[in-house]
């Protein structure tokens, strides 16, 4: 791993010296490696290299300190800092109505996380509803219905004759005749490059004005996730994204893409098939993660 | 990198960059580089213009990489032939099941589609519309028995029903989840021992956008149930797939077919040669 590639690096340096230019040279080597086998995206991975390469120059062994665990150090803080720093609450506004979007690619988990953030708001206090706006997928609207019945929070449907914006509204004036303030709307699947979809939920988005537009990627995606979080991101404006199947092994260099792509903070994980497998994304854990 | 003029590291940098961003993986890529970097040196083709040389050069050693003869789907020597389908969450298993079981039809031939997701909300509504959809018959079995049993059930149903295929779908598993994987394990079993021979493929469904983990699902699923081929989904996005290349050269699994789409049509035989022109354009 990372830890033993530095000591077999850096081990040989005496405290008081400057690391050596060629010993930080291959080290940013070692870290370019894992990154891209991370799947961290490639033009990330160079701007993040050259950040640590700056840095890591800079470090003079400091007495009583291993130059191996210095300059992982600062792998590691970049990392963190890259990932957003530390964990971000959704913070929303008591009392008033929160209209939440989830999008994403075709299975990213955003029906199963429309009830999983139901249920979490449910226990912060808030009084949720999901609607079930994917008109496309075949028994979507039923797969919204059991989870939402799986976690008590009511589900509006209106068949898969009806576009999407209207299912949106009709389910906001639902919610406001039960007294209910937090709105979850599970948009169907669909490819960035896809321009009939795109348009689709960006009706949605004009016609519905969400508060939070949320992006749900699969924490297994590779390369491809900056794709992704770019045009999403250009065509809605995204409030942030939930990262899922986290319980899987994949090292989840994504996280970077999307993070270093909308700016905007990762919020929750995806740690299972189950409801309540669902947590405050933690950038430091990711950043061990990622670095493995 | 077509428009720039010649031969030369920045070029081989530039192919580099193209090949991780395709999700081919650093140890492929590595290899794959060198041996441009070999050729380039072995056939004296520095600061050359010959750029279409590099990259013929290129296709034609992925090409290697990933050639097979076992591209067609194997039948048994009765019917019907069984096709057991697998793969993570979310990847495109229910849908590729709807799409095969309408091409053969379309091929004159009897398809059975088995509901073994007990598990997920709406798996087994949602491979009904596919049957209804690709006119075929399904065996479902009741929400929440083990899936062994549901397969149990097809199985013998199917040698009633003198069908040409029975293809089953299996509830989406993380390959680190050793329940789920002894589950699958299991079901394979009963597949082998209620009927000898089958299942005649073990298929894993690797949706197209997947980084590196996809080697290690691959590696996990084929230590579980042994998988036979693989069907690449969601093709039509800007994913290459590159990770199938690594998966055929280290594991020899081949892609047998493509998703392009949510449609029942939307599902093609794997062409080596469209995969390789799409890698890089
Ligand atoms: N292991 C695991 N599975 C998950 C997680 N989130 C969702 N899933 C599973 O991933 C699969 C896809 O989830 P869905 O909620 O249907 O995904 P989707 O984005 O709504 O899919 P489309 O509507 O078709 O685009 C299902 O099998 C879910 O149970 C997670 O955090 N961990
Ligand atoms: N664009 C595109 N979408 C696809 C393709 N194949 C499947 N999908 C979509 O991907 C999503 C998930 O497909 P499913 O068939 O439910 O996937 P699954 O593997 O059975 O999912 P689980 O059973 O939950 O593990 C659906 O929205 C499908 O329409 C494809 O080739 N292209
Ligand atoms: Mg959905
Ligand atoms: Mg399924």
């Amino acid at each position: 791993n990372l830890q033993s590639r530095f000591a077999a690096i850096f081990g040989k340096l005496r405290s008081g010296k400057r690391v050596d230019e060629r010993a930080v040279k291959e080290a940013v080597r070692e870290v370019r490696l894992a990154f891209l086998e991370a799947d961290v995206n490639y033009q990330a991975t160079r701007e993040f290299c050259r950040q640590i390469e700056e840095k890591a120059l800079g470090v003079q062994v400091l007495a009583g300190l291993n130059p191996a665990q210095q300059v992982i150090k600062i792998v590691y803080d970049t990392m963190v800092e890259m990932l957003g720093g530390e964990k971000q609450n959704l913070t929303l506004m008591p009392g008033q109505q929160e209209r939440i979007m989830l999008v994403g690619l075709q299975g990213s988990g955003k029906t199963t996380t429309a009830a999983k953030l139901a249920a979490r708001l449910r226990q912060d206090g808030r009084k949720p509803i999901l609607i079930a706006g994917d008109i496309h997928r075949p028994a979507a609207i039923k797969q919204l219905e059991v989870v939402g019945k799986q976690v008590g929070v009511p589900v509006f449907s209106m068949g898969t004759d009806v576009d999407p914006a209207t299912i949106a509204k009709e389910g906001t004036k639902k919610a406001k005749a039960d007294d209910l303030d937090t709105i979850i709307l599970d948009t169907a699947g669909r490819l960035h490059i896809d321009e009939q979809m795109m348009a689709e939920v960006k009706r949605v988005r004009e016609s519905w004005h969400p508060t939070l537009t949320l992006l749900v990627v699969d924490a297994m995606v590779g390369q491809d996730a900056v794709n992704q979080a770019r045009h999403f991101h250009e065509n809605l404006d995204l409030d942030g994204t939930i990262l899922t199947k986290l319980d899987g092994d994949t090292r989840g260099g994504a996280a970077i893409s999307v993070r270093y792509v909308t700016g905007k903070p990762i919020y929750f994980a995806g740690t299972g098939e189950k409801l309540s497998d669902f947590e405050f994304f933690h950038p430091d854990r990711m950043a061990s993660r990622i670095l493995g | 990198f077509q428009r720039r003029g010649k031969i030369d590291d920045d070029l081989l940098d530039e192919l580099e960059e193209t090949l991780i961003t395709a999700d081919i993986g650093v140890e492929t890529t590595t290899r794959l580089i060198d041996h441009l970097r070999d050729q380039v040196k072995f056939q004296k083709k520095k600061g050359s213009t010959d750029i279409n040389w590099l990259t013929d050069t290129l296709q034609s050693a992925i090409g290697e990489m990933i050639a097979s003869e076992n591209r067609s789907l194997k039948t048994g020597t009765e019917k019907p032939s069984v096709y057991l389908v697998v793969g993570v969450n979310g990847v495109g298993k229910t849908t590729a099941i709807g799409k095969l079981a309408w091409r053969f039809r379309s091929e004159g031939q009897k398809a059975l589609i088995v509901a073994a997701d007990t598990f997920r909300a709406a798996a087994i509504d949602q491979l009904a519309i596919w049957a209804d959809r690709a006119g075929c018959d399904i065996v479902k079995g009741e929400e929440g028995v083990d899936p062994s049993s549901v397969v149990y059930n097809a199985v013998h149903a199917a040698r009633a029903g003198q069908h040409d295929f029975v293809i089953i779908d299996t509830a989406g598993r993380l390959h680190n989840r050793a329940n789920l994987m002894q589950e699958l394990g299991k079901m394979a079993r009963v597949i082998g021992r209620e009927f000898p021979g089958a299942p005649h493929e073990t298929l894993l469904v690797l949706d197209a956008s997947t980084g590196q983990n996809a080697l290690q699902q691959a590696r996990q699923f084929t230590d579980t149930c042994g998988v036979t081929g693989i069907i690449l989904t969601k093709m039509d996005g800007t994913a290459k797939g590159g990770v199938i290349i690594g998966i055929h050269d280290q594991l020899k699994i081949p892609v047998k077919f493509i998703g392009l789409g949510e449609k029942i049509d939307d599902l093609e035989p794997f062409e080596p040669e469209a995969f390789l022109k799409a890698l890089f354009e």
